[in-house]
């Protein structure tokens, strides 16, 4: 927890995909921090615990300066008087915590997140790894079964005209990128990475109606949603020749 | 061959 908001990390246990996840203070409705504070939680207590509330209860998420527990209050929006307390004790994470060196990418393109679960859900069900091509005219998706020889593919092409986007998703162009991606081409870039985890990743689109993926050779995948409220992050590691 | 890579080769530890 910082001024600015709240940071969550989290990790796999094979170390391959890291999620990061970043709420800005602007969306709780009160953020009080006396100073910085890091805590490491055991995530299914504190979804057990958040899962207790219903949408419209009010939560309160408490920690003091040497806390070693994380104080989740529920209350019942018209009937204040009426509030559970839930206490979610830290746990030592030690190392399974990574610091993630912010690097330039190559490339980075931007397309509907709806498009993207459905390619990523499509190419899984060929193969359990993808290579990504971005190339300064577009982008391609592409997924072998080494079994029946089958390729799935699925190509983006560079929107050409900044009116090629579209904010409804009724008017969404054929396989068109968002205007983005010409600013942030730097040179072609290629990555291996696993569907599994793309998959994973591709499934949070309610939070967002765009992703992108940024990319630098043989660095790990980058798979961005934006939202108002903050961002969220999932870096997957690539699959190298060997 | 493809090797799978781990993200503790990309990013540190504190």
């Amino acid at each position: 927890c910082s001024k600015e908001g709240i940071m969550l990390q989290g990790m796999d246990e094979f170390h391959i995909s890291l999620v990061e996840f970043f709420l800005s203070k602007r969306s709780f409705e009160s953020y009080a921090l006396c100073h910085d504070l890091c805590m490491s939680l055991p995530i299914d207590s504190l979804a057990t615990v958040l899962k207790k509330a219903n949408d419209d209860d009010v939560c309160t998420l408490k920690a003091g300066h040497k806390a070693k527990v994380l104080t989740v209050a529920i209350e019942t929006r018209d009937q204040p008087w009426l509030v559970s307390k839930h206490d979610v004790p830290f746990i030592d994470l030690g190392s399974e915590y990574l610091v993630i060196s912010r690097i330039p990418y190559d490339a980075k393109i931007t397309v509907w997140s709806t498009r993207f679960a459905r390619l990523a859900h499509e190419l899984h069900q060929l193969s359990g790894s993808l290579d990504i091509q971005i190339i300064h005219e577009g982008a391609r998706f592409t997924a072998l079964d080494e079994g029946s020889g089958k390729k799935g593919c699925f190509i983006f092409r560079r929107a050409k005209v900044v009116d090629e986007y579209r904010d409804s998703e009724d008017d969404e162009p054929a396989g068109a990128i968002i205007h983005e991606f010409h600013r942030y081409f730097h040179k072609a870039t290629s990555l291996r990475v696993s569907t599994k985890y793309l998959v994973h990743a591709s499934k949070r689109a309610p939070l967002s109606s765009k992703v992108s993926v940024l990319m630098k050779e043989d660095q790990p995948l980058l798979v961005q949603y934006d939202f108002y409220e903050g961002v969220l992050k999932f870096y997957i590691a690539p699959r190298i020749a060997d | 061959a493809f090797k799978q890579k781990s993200l503790t080769s990309f990013f540190s530890k504190p």
